[in-house]
């Protein structure tokens, strides 16, 4: 469903160039479950970026489900963002005047889904991440581990077949990372592609594969035996 | 040096009061390290803002090296803030537009230091968290345990007697997590008090004393004795 060749990545800094990602060739097939993982710095949200097509690389080519990203029109991206992709960012990107509903109904409003659905939708998913309680909170009335849920809740809600999930435990105490990582699971279950980037092994495990960046290459790529 | 008798924090939410810090006694030594842990919402942010002199209880109170924090004038709390207080936020909190280098040199310029002091100052902080080749990217151009690590050199930058670290390891792999932890006990050797709050067992098994929050109030509070 995913298959990267020699993609590259480089971000201009005044006079210099930061190489980020060097080369990276990967091929993730449909309901596969992926920990992304490696040191701060080397590479882990610029590829959940371009996977996202939220960023183009400087050279190499994407194939989403056998199709040319970088020859698809404005729209059909932002239709693949708003149905087929989920994407948990790292630092969340909340609208911060909006409540923790509307945050979450934004997606259903892109997707076009009619009012009484889209609060029926949105109620549900913060039900399910335990903000059924915190809904008409803005962001800066939340603490940090209840923003990174609303931030999941948003990205589950258009039911996306691929969900990127950048540390989305990273604020979260054992017992709720626990019922996040069950949500992972069901929407896994279902038949859906995740990839998740943690630096927590613990986290790692519920991957069927892992895959290892260093200073923008793979540094490693293996299935998971101790599932 | 830290004494809170009662503290309760109310926030007010459209019509109803929201209790989130529920009545917390709790005295803490010079050159304690103390770990602070609790579920996600429990209060630990909150109770850290108010340690840290950022927030004002709704009632109790709070003796700071034996000096009642209510009845400080706005100079005595920005110096504590400034030179006593060291604050990593966990949210980070870093100025969007400056470099990393100026993010870390803006409490040297409230602590009145000249200007070779504070970039040699600033310099040596982003050193010592690895950031000597990213001083000058802006929070958007770096990753983001690169930014996580920019707001734990400026906490440090002022050389506080009492660090107050919300979630510092989040967003790092294990290895720089290591580092960082390093460095904190570095702080801690030299006669600094130390609190962290951390959901990561291994990150508090580095504490001498771990206090459990759950919905705003003490829980537990013991000594670390695996240590
Ligand atoms: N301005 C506010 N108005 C209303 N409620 C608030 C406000 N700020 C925080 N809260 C609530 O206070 C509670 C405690 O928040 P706090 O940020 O202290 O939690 P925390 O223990 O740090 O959680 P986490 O581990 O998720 O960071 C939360 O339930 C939050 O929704
Ligand atoms: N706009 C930019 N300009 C220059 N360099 C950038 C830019 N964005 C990111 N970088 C650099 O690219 C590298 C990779 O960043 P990225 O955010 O992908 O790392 P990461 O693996 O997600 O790290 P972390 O675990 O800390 O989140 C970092 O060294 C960062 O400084
Ligand atoms: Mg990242
Ligand atoms: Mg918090």
């Amino acid at each position: 469903v995913i298959e990267l060749q020699q993609i590259i990545r480089n971000f201009r800094l005044g006079e210099g160039v930061i190489k980020v990602l060097k080369g990276i060739d990967l091929q993730i097939n449909r309901n596969e479950y992926v920990a992304l993982m490696g040191p701060s710095g080397s590479g882990k949200s610029t590829l959940m970026n371009i996977l996202g097509c939220l960023d183009t690389p400087t050279s190499g080519q994407y194939l989403l489900n056998g199709r040319d990203v970088s020859k698809l029109i404005d729209d059909e991206l932002a239709e693949i963002r708003n149905h087929e992709i989920g994407f948990i960012f790292q630092t969340f990107n909340l609208l911060p005047r909006s409540t923790a509903l509307d945050n979450v109904i934004l997606p259903l409003i892109y997707a076009g889904e009619s009012r009484k659905v889209r609060t029926e939708r949105a109620t549900n998913a913060l039900e399910q991440v335990g903000l059924a309680d915190r809904m008409h909170h803005r962001p800066n009335e939340l603490s940090g581990g209840q923003r990174q849920r609303v931030a999941i809740a948003r990205a589950l809600v258009n039911k996306p077949s691929i969900l990127l999930a950048d540390e989305p435990t990273g604020n979260l105490d054992t017992a709720t990372s626990i019922e996040i990582m069950g949500l992972l699971h069901e929407i896994h279950r279902q038949g859906n592609t995740i990839i998740i980037v943690t630096h927590e092994e613990d986290i790692a495990q519920h991957a069927h594969r892992i895959i290892r960046l260093r200073d923008g290459a793979i540094e490693n790529d293996y299935q998971n035996t101790d599932i």
